[in-house]
């Protein structure tokens, strides 16, 4: 143990272990996620070979292939069911790839299990648990993102033979990023302009298969691949996707809400904003992402800061811990601040995501508002603060901080897609504009509000009170 | 304190939501559709909604510390770094905070005053507040922030990995640097 780091923890006024099941809900939870942890760190056939940063993007691609489906199978194995607990089983088997499969596990089969009617989940989910269909999520297109409403892909009803004529009519229309959808996918869904007798109806989901569940070719009339290494995520293939008249039945519409009779009748859902669930689900857990990421970086700068020594205070004195330059405490402790303030947030929007979801698959959509208001808020705020705070750590940490060796460049390239996937960060604070300047007239009137937006209906006139004690 | 801190974020969030909504009612009287008036304003709306993001992350902060089943010892660390994170968020964004004389140049002070104090009384406890984040070492991959500080021999060892060190001499260099040399 170097000695400075040993000192640094016995001269602590607090118990740390309180603080930990804090942040994890409780020791029994700090148990099972520990026990899952050493399970993976201990796994043999999880240990590596060569460091990551070391291998070519194919071998990092395989390399997490196999340690995912692995896992994946462990986890059956063991009985994991939990996301959160299969999590940290992942984190620590495999903590430096991203995970091929995580739009299929994390996407595609929520959005079935969500968006999908009985029948549908009957059909679709025993195959995808068992892997025998891969997918992912394919909404992102070459030339459209955060809007959806201006996507291209378009979804024909054929009422002839009862089929969807899908296409992507232009190369801006072509899907462009899903995760796993180049090369590990058979099938996906599809966010596509649905047309039926001769009408737009808006954009619904599509289940498509783009590979044979054999040979793994390509169905007819479907292109699809890789798109290259980007600045991150280089285990993953996030892939492009071309359809030419691609006939699908109509049973493979998501038609839990809006449906396709088979004549072309269109019948809509009973509220527009039905399906925001699934993105809902996954803006609340960014924000706890978010936390995760920015928390890593803070473990890594701050050790690293206690034990880091430069420049003799005094002439001729021994060097001072870098910890103990103002400085570095004023760029580093706010950020430790921050971090924990994200975990809270992110807790707390889980949570009451969790309270909320049982409303709205009773068909009470009130509070949905509110919820995709704060949410949209608070992954744009969550991802800005840490993408920018992991920076600061790297900047901590001097000339190490550069390399890969510690670890944080990879952090940074993890974590700061989050500023643009599920929404970019300044189209999601507009989203916020709009719900509080929608609710504004009430806020102004006095009218019933919700609690979180009590307070802006306050006195403007009124000075802080504030004293020298802060 | 952390209420008389929270209101602070409370104010700014109401204030520039009040500004935005005013920037847009004046574009409207002015001939504006509201349309042209919203597209004219969505910078002022971003500052409302941040300020919005903001005090919502400072509430929850601030009432699960409050709440929070832990030792009194525990609770100052918490209270403490709580209060950094709305004192710091003031700071970075002073301007929006004393636009209108919230805050009054004394109050300013407190405020920097605190935060100096704040940082020297975390500092003790900076490394026991990470540990608790309990990441193994294998999660974090990095050689600089490993629970045994042993940073500079993991360094090493890192390095000789690099498939450069596979061979003594590079085939590059007899490659390029070599025919350099003799020319």
């Amino acid at each position: 143990m170097n000695p400075d780091l040993a000192q640094e923890r016995r001269r602590a006024t607090f118990d740390p272990e309180q603080v930990t099941s804090l942040l994890y809900r409780g020791p029994e939870n700090v148990r099972k996620r520990r026990y899952l942890q050493n399970a993976a760190i201990q796994d043999q056939v999880l240990r590596g070979s060569k460091p990551w940063a070391f291998q070519s993007r194919v071998e990092q691609y395989e390399t997490a292939l196999q340690m995912f489906i692995y896992m994946m199978k462990k986890l059956d194995e063991m009985g994991v069911t939990d996301p959160l607990e299969r999590m940290y089983y992942q984190e620590a088997g495999a903590p430096h790839y991203y995970n091929p499969m995580a739009l299929h596990t994390g996407m595609f089969i929520p959005s079935i299990e969500k968006q999908g009617t009985k029948e549908q989940k009957e059909r679709w989910l025993p195959m995808a648990r068992s892997l025998q269909l891969i997918g992912t999520y394919a909404q992102t297109e070459m030339g459209h993102g955060t809007f959806i409403r201006g996507l291209e892909t378009t979804a024909s009803y054929d009422p002839s033979n009862q089929e969807f004529v899908l296409n992507s009519p232009t190369v801006t229309s072509m899907k462009f990023w899903p995760g796993g959808l180049g090369k590990t996918s058979n099938c996906c869904l599809v966010m596509a302009q649905l047309i039926t007798q001769g009408k737009k109806r808006g954009i619904h989901l599509f289940f498509v298969q783009i590979r044979d569940l054999k040979t793994h070719r390509h169905m007819p009339g479907v292109e699809s691949g890789d798109i290259g290494p980007k600045f991150g995520f280089n285990s993953n293939d996030n892939g492009y996707l071309k359809l030419s008249n691609v006939r699908i039945p109509r049973e493979n519409m998501l038609m839990r809400y809006s449906k396709v009779l088979e004549d072309g009748t269109y019948v809509p859902p009973t509220n527009q904003r039905i399906g925001y669930g699934t993105m809902v689900f996954v803006r609340a857990h960014i924000v706890t992402n978010s936390a995760r990421g920015l928390s890593k970086a803070c473990v890594i700068a701050i050790r690293y800061s206690a034990v880091r020594r430069q420049t003799e205070v005094s002439p001729g004195g021994p060097e001072a811990q870098i910890i103990d330059y103002q400085t570095q405490q004023y760029k580093l402790f706010p950020l430790l601040a921050t971090a924990y303030a994200m975990y809270f947030t992110g807790r707390y929007a889980e949570d009451y995501y969790e309270q909320i979801a049982s409303e709205i698959e009773a068909g009470n959509l009130e509070s949905l508002n509110q919820l995709h208001a704060v949410c949209a808020g608070l992954k744009a705020f969550s991802t800005w603060a840490c993408t920018a705070g992991i920076e600061t750590c790297r900047l901590c940490c001097g000339g190490h901080g550069y390399s890969h060796a510690s670890g944080i460049p990879k952090l940074y390239t993890y974590y700061t897609p989050g500023c643009t996937y599920e929404g970019e960060n300044n189209v999601m604070m507009l989203q916020v504009a709009r719900f509080l300047m929608k609710i504004y007239p009430d806020i102004k009137r006095g009218g019933p509000i919700h609690e979180f937006v009590q307070y802006l209906g306050a006195d403007l006139t009124q000075k802080s009170c504030m004293t020298e004690e802060v | 304190a952390l209420g008389c801190l929270l209101k602070a974020f409370q104010h700014r969030a109401a204030r520039l939501l009040s500004d935005a909504a005013a920037r847009i009612e004046n574009l409207v009287r002015s001939g504006k559709s509201r349309q042209e008036a919203w597209d004219a304003s969505t910078v002022a709306l971003t500052w409302a909604a941040k300020a919005y993001c903001h005090t919502f992350v400072v509430r929850t902060f601030s009432q699960i510390v409050s709440d929070a089943a832990v030792d009194k010892s525990t609770k100052d660390v918490l209270t403490a770094l709580c209060k950094l994170y709305a004192i710091d968020g003031i700071i970075e964004n002073l301007g929006e905070f004393i636009e209108d004389g919230f805050f009054s140049p004394h109050q300013v002070s407190f405020l920097k005053n605190k935060l100096a104090d704040l940082l020297a009384e975390i500092r003790p406890n900076a490394v026991a507040l990470v540990d608790a984040f309990d990441y193994p070492d294998k999660t974090l991959d990095s050689c600089l922030g490993r629970y045994d500080g042993q940073v500079y021999p993991a360094l090493y060892e890192y390095a000789k990995n690099s498939p450069f060190n596979e061979q003594e001499v590079l085939d590059s260099y007899h490659k390029f640097i070599k025919p350099a040399q003799t020319e």
